[in-house]
């Protein structure tokens, strides 16, 4: 061997086949937390239905194809790569709501982000789908205010509302991207989407929670790069 | 590249798999089933280093010009990544998200001697 070299797989060969495979799992497990920006692997509390996830990946292809925009995650869950940026890391979420507060004709609902996301990353978009069940044919006004945290955290504020005119079961979409942009910029997770109808018969419902319908944010976000100086 | 095989000592790629199943990710990795972590291994003897093709360019040249006329000159090599590719994973997040992202040079396509 070349005399003074030390080469990065050298040690590798010279220990016993099972410390190998112990060293090799461990820097797997380490690259892939590091470059997912995990402290450790996410202990799943309640995992999505498998058709609520395909659902909203065959909405968000859809969305997508009408849109032009790049290939998101196709509807049967395989991964095609990214648009290659240039060795940039980009991600695309998709936060499944969780309700809260309801009354008989409005309803919130709430939608986390990680923290490692909020930190380090810029919201390229972000669109907010709703199924409605619409029972008669006739159009329907449904109020969408977005809600975020006053300074003092203690209440919700509007920070913008939106008309919708449903006249038909099926998907509606709302661009949220500066909203959730200005939440990631104040260091907060989370979004809060409140929803209310008219109090008269026949307004048109939400689709029931665990079912495959059930309301989404789907975000694309870039990480953003450490500032480097290149040197050539 | 070359491949790893039998009891070749020289520069190549190993190829390794990491089976998320056997490591008790499959709960929070959708996709894929598992992570090709291959990696380079071998021996870059001086009249390795730098041939056309193994992580070659001008410089390279320049320096086996060197190495040819004046052994001392000579420079140590290593057996390093000259192509990869992202890794592409569909995943839970902490808040039970799923995050869709390529991590970019995570998979070892070839190796050569620097």
């Amino acid at each position: 061997a070349p005399k003074g070299v030390w080469c990065p797989a050298w040690g590798l060969e010279a220990l016993a086949p099972t410390t190998q495979r112990d060293i090799l799992i461990a820097l797997a497990k380490q690259s892939i937390l590091s470059k997912l920006r995990l402290p450790d692997r996410p202990n799943i509390t309640q995992a999505t239905s498998r058709a609520a996830l395909l659902t909203a990946l065959r909405r968000m292809r859809a969305q997508h194809m009408d849109t032009a925009g790049s290939p998101g995650m196709p509807h049967d869950g395989s991964i095609p790569h990214l648009r290659p940026g240039m060795g940039v890391q980009e991600y695309e979420i998709l936060s499944f709501a969780e309700s809260g507060f309801s009354t008989s004709h409005s309803v919130r609902l709430h939608f986390h982000f990680t923290r490692e996301l909020a930190g380090n990353t810029e919201i390229l978009q972000a669109t907010l789908y709703l199924f409605w069940v619409v029972p008669g044919p006739r159009t329907h006004p449904v109020t969408v205010r977005l809600l975020q945290p006053d300074p003092t955290g203690l209440n919700m504020t509007v920070a913008s509302e939106t008309q919708l005119e449903v006249q038909r079961t099926g998907w509606a979409t709302l661009d949220v991207g500066r909203a959730v942009q200005s939440l990631f910029g104040q260091g907060s997770q989370m979004l809060t989407v409140e929803l209310e109808v008219a109090e008269d018969w026949g307004s048109p419902l939400l689709a029931g929670h665990g079912d495959s319908h059930w309301p989404f944010v789907a975000a694309q976000a870039r990480a953003r790069m450490p500032h480097r100086v290149q040197r050539r | 590249g070359v491949d790893c095989s039998g009891d070749s000592r020289m520069c190549c790629r190993k190829e390794f798999f990491v089976d998320f199943k056997e490591i008790g990710w499959e709960d929070w990795i959708i996709q894929p089933e598992g992570y090709h972590m291959n990696y380079c291994t071998g021996l870059c003897p001086l009249h390795m280093a730098g041939i056309p093709g193994l992580a070659a360019s001008f410089h390279t040249a320049v320096l086996n010009l060197i190495k040819a006329n004046n052994a001392d000159a000579a420079v140590d090599s290593c057996c390093v990544p000259t192509q990869r590719r992202p890794l592409s994973l569909l995943y839970y997040d902490q808040d039970s998200n799923i995050v869709k992202t390529d991590i970019p040079d995570m998979i070892v396509d070839a190796c050569g001697c620097t």
